[in-house]
């Protein structure tokens, strides 16, 4: 599974 | 970030602000999907759920509580406020939207970084937001004379998602191990459906004649 996401956009 | 990012922002919060200037100045949302503006306010709600554990930056915070605010505000608007439901055109608004929140559950349950719950609604949120535009376009089709401000409203919300498109190519080149492959189709899948929109939006800039949408 790929890294958590950190999700830096809106 | 940024300067595709920071002009698709910019142009993504341009086009609520031509929306509420719309309907809060000329009192009116003809021509205005109200199902795409729920759509909208639900794709703010399930995209934003982390907005107070997980803090990014001001612009980030702000911005959030603003998409949500303006969303939320433009359903009430054109639910509540006499005068703008009075405009609002509910017999030919009629797409029947189950048919695009249901698919986009079903996928983001698939097809997902994670499955936990937010991370479940946030990738809901990326599928429902390439769709939410389509009952406006079809209302678009049917609605004869589109007035200017509901023209550029659909045309600003294109290009936002456009730029954030180049924002991507931007972002995958200048840092290494950039892939949201999840992101970058639903975005795509969105600026498509606005093709056709954009052809005869920038024709009848150029002839300058009445944006009209083949039905």
């Amino acid at each position: 599974s790929t890294k958590e996401h950190s999700h830096d956009e809106l | 970030m940024n300067v595709f990012r920071l002009a698709g922002d910019m142009t993504h919060l341009s086009s609520i602000l031509v929306l509420l200037l719309k309907i809060h100045t000329i009192k009116s949302c003809a021509g205005i999907s109200l199902k795409t503006q729920e759509l909208y306010a639900l794709v703010f709600i399930t995209r934003y759920l982390d907005i107070f554990d997980r803090f990014t930056s001001i612009y980030n915070f702000l911005m959030k509580l603003i998409f949500l605010g303006s969303s939320l505000s433009i359903v009430w608007y054109m639910r509540r406020h006499k005068a703008v439901h009075r405009s609002y055109d509910k017999d030919q608004d009629t797409f029947r939207y189950q048919f695009i929140v249901l698919p986009c559950l079903l996928l983001a349950l698939v097809i997902n970084h994670k499955l936990t719950f937010k991370e479940v609604m946030w990738t809901f949120s990326l599928y429902l937001e390439a769709v939410a535009i389509l009952p406006q376009l079809v209302l678009l089709q049917r609605t004869r004379n589109i007035d200017n401000l509901t023209g550029q409203y659909v045309f600003l919300l294109g290009a936002y998602r456009a730029l954030y498109l180049l924002n991507w190519v931007y972002r995958y080149f200048t840092e290494p191990g950039f892939v949201r492959w999840i992101t970058w189709i639903a975005g795509l899948v969105q600026t498509l459906l606005y093709a056709d929109f954009f052809y005869y939006y920038i024709l009848s800039w150029k002839n300058n004649v009445k944006l009209e949408l083949p039905a």
